[in-house]
């Protein structure tokens, strides 16, 4: 664990990340090409910030690029599972 | 699919069920509802597919049938689990995939209750993707991707029924009718030209200025919103000097020069002017396309040129070497609806593709990939509707 984060907090942070990340890779926002090798399989920054977006913008609710609030709350409506974005 | 966030609409995944009379089956029924109470809601949903379209629902206790239904949970066989309960409600396979539809049972699915999960709008929703609708990003919409609650008054929105329509056409027989959005072409005055007595053309293209040209014998057509301009027709060797009378085709492709075609030979125009040493041989200048072309377009749905010759066409592509696949060509029957040995095709202003045969024309859906379904219907005759006869 970090030295200076609150030990609840960061199990809160990368839940999230996984629960959201998951999210947008299942219905399209993430492709599988998104993971960068050189950084030994992480997402880059703007990828991320790009799905996340997409996902706002498909939504209709305000592009921040942010997992906030709002973009939460919808992530966790219940839905259709097919893809939003089909090729 | 609108890429502009300003407009907001349906989403065609790109196929369709080629019949309209489909059959479905409930393979497997949920847990904690009454069958005969299940099979009345799936009726209820496919009817709401019906009502705006020539799509008919029935329902059968065997296979073989188009659209099978499962309530299934966890893993399932199809490598997509669903998830207990909220979360993932349901999902469904566009028609090429089969068109299957699978709802989660680990829901607590209702009736006409605003507890629990609503299944007969749900499965409208899953419907609309066994008919080849994708997500809509329109909030009222049902193909919206969200589960909102039950909604006692429910009805499809303007959205849905557009895309559906798009599909499968409007509604033929007797019930509810949309107007499409398209506006025809209509004549306002009566005129009197040639192309009235007989409006079978050569060819017809779109200049770089956006202007629509049709050319029959040694004469041009400026072509207006709805007839032809005046002061027309004028003598093709006028409006551009060294091209001959009687083209078989034109097109204007993306880097603003027109190209002219009869027998073996093209010419290349910038503008009014010709744009070099033509005319020039086909074979050199379009390799793998053949000499005589029945017409010629630039196809808005991917930018590439093709080639219609009796029943067969090409794709030309010139960023690609062979410009020409060995696959091509094929029958223009690909194109659903379109007849052979046609006159002319045209990329147009309002986003259509149009295809003109001898007095009549046929206008085309890049999104459906087939003639579109209108009132009335096409082909219809080109001398009403595009030269103002």
């Amino acid at each position: 664990y970090p030295k200076r984060l609150n030990k609840g907090d960061v199990d809160k942070e990368i839940a999230k990340a996984f629960q959201y990340g998951i999210y947008l890779s299942q219905f399209g926002y993430l492709p599988a090409s998104a993971r960068n090798p050189s950084n030994g399989g992480l997402l880059q920054e703007e990828t991320w910030t790009k799905a996340i977006q997409d996902f706002q913008g498909f939504a209709g609710i305000n592009v921040t690029g942010e997992l906030d609030e709002e973009t939460m709350e919808l992530m966790s409506l219940p839905r259709c599972g097919v893809k939003d974005k089909v090729g | 699919f609108g890429t502009d966030s300003r407009s907001k609409r349906y989403a065609l995944q790109g196929s369709r069920w080629k019949v309209k009379a489909l059959t479905y089956r409930i393979a497997k029924y949920p847990k904690r509802l009454n069958k005969g109470d299940v099979d009345k809601e799936i009726a209820k949903a496919f009817s709401v597919w019906s009502e705006y379209t020539d799509l008919t629902f029935t329902p059968k206790r065997t296979n073989p049938v188009h659209i099978e239904i499962r309530f299934e949970e966890n893993e399932h066989g199809d490598g997509d689990p669903f998830d207990g309960p909220g979360g993932t409600l349901a999902h469904a396979y566009f028609p090429v995939y089969g068109g299957d539809a699978h709802f989660d049972d680990a829901e607590y699915w209702t009736i006409g209750s605003t507890r629990g999960t609503n299944l007969f709008q749900v499965a409208a929703h899953e419907f609309g993707h066994s008919l080849g609708l994708s997500h809509s990003d329109v909030r009222s919409a049902l193909m919206a991707p969200f589960y909102r609650g039950y909604d006692p008054h429910f009805r499809l929105d303007s959205d849905d029924v557009q895309g559906i329509q798009a599909l499968y056409g409007r509604k033929t027989s007797s019930g509810a009718t949309t107007p499409t959005k398209t506006t025809p072409r209509t004549s306002v005055n009566t005129v009197n030209n040639e192309l009235c007595k007989d409006a079978k053309i050569d060819a017809i293209f779109s200049s770089a200025d956006g202007m629509t040209y049709a050319f029959k014998g040694d004469m041009y057509y400026r072509l207006t919103e709805n007839a032809v301009a005046e002061g027309y027709p004028k003598r093709i060797s006028e409006g551009w000097p060294g091209l001959p009378g009687n083209i078989d085709a034109a097109f204007t492709y993306k880097n603003g020069k027109t190209y002219f075609f009869q027998g073996s030979k093209y010419w290349r125009y910038n503008g009014r002017q010709v744009d070099g040493d033509y005319p020039k041989p086909i074979s050199e200048g379009f390799t793998g396309i053949p000499d005589n072309i029945d017409a010629a377009l630039v196809w808005g749905g991917n930018g590439k040129i093709y080639f219609y010759k009796g029943t067969r066409f090409w794709r030309f592509d010139p960023l690609k070497r062979p410009p020409v696949k060995s696959t091509y060509p094929k029958p223009i029957s690909n194109w659903e609806g379109v007849p052979n040995n046609i006159d002319g095709a045209l990329q147009y202003t309002n986003g259509y593709t149009y295809f003109f045969k001898d007095n009549k024309y046929y206008r085309f859906n890049d999104r459906t990939f087939s003639v579109d379904a209108a009132d009335p219907p096409f082909p219809r005759p080109t001398a009403h509707w595009w030269f103002g006869c």
